[in-house]
């Protein structure tokens, strides 16, 4: 599963 | 999650806390850019919309929670708090939000990782947050005489951004495939506007006296 952005960062 | 990662959320809560301190135990804002809050604010609003749609872990989800509502208190309060809104100072905060927020918005429709609403806003708000310490620089040039609390306040954002650039090195050697330029490169140009006020900032330390910037 692609996710683009490091969304597990604030 | 490691240890540079962990201590930039640190700092970055410190420093909320150490705002809210300053709001509303001192009752003041002195020295304060209202605009760069009310940044702030939209770039936490539109970053964490995917609150609500994806959950990564609780801490994550109490960290967004936790910057969410400080800076839309941080902006109630000076706008609305009786006394505290007595001590901003206007005059001094002039810059235009606009400026800031439309190229940030337009940079974000040209450069996303995805043509999604969620990766635009995101890019949007890397972009914005980039940029919203600036109204805040401004206004401590103009200050001058900064204290303590306000100075303490802006070198622990900055150290936030600075220990964000460590993660990112240390993620980039340990995880594969973790390469997202247009986070780097925002946060890279966010940490770089610091680099100003942390001279004159270790200057004072080290000087043991007040901090000033020059004129």
């Amino acid at each position: 599963d692609y996710e683009p952005v490091a969304h597990d960062e604030l | 999650m490691n240890i540079f990662r962990l201590a930039g959320d640190l700092t970055h809560l410190a420093s909320v806390l150490v705002l809210l301190l300053k709001i509303h135990t001192i009752k003041s804002c002195a020295g304060i850019s209202l605009k760069t809050q009310e940044l702030y604010a939209i770039v936490f609003a539109t970053r964490y919309l995917d609150l609500f749609t994806t959950y990564i872990s609780l801490y994550n989800t109490l960290m967004k929670l936790i910057f969410l509502g400080s800076s839309f208190s941080i902006v109630w309060y000076i706008r609305k708090h009786k006394i505290v809104r007595r001590s901003y100072d206007k005059d001094q905060d002039t810059f235009r939000h606009y400026f800031i927020v439309l190229p940030c918005f337009v940079l974000a429709l040209i450069i996303h990782e995805k043509f999604t609403v969620r990766e635009v806003l995101w890019a949007f708000s890397l972009y914005l947050e980039a940029v919203a310490i600036l109204p805040q620089l401004v206004l401590l040039q103009r200050t001058r005489n900064i204290d303590n609390l306000t100075g303490q306040y802006v070198f622990l954002l900055g150290a936030y951004r600075a220990l964000y650039i460590l993660n990112w090195i240390y993620r980039y050697f340990t995880e594969p495939h973790f390469v997202h330029w247009i986070t780097w490169i925002s946060g890279l140009v966010q940490t770089l506007l610091y680099a100003d006020f942390f001279y004159y900032y270790f200057q004072s330390m080290k000087n043991n006296g007040k901090l000033q910037l020059p004129a």
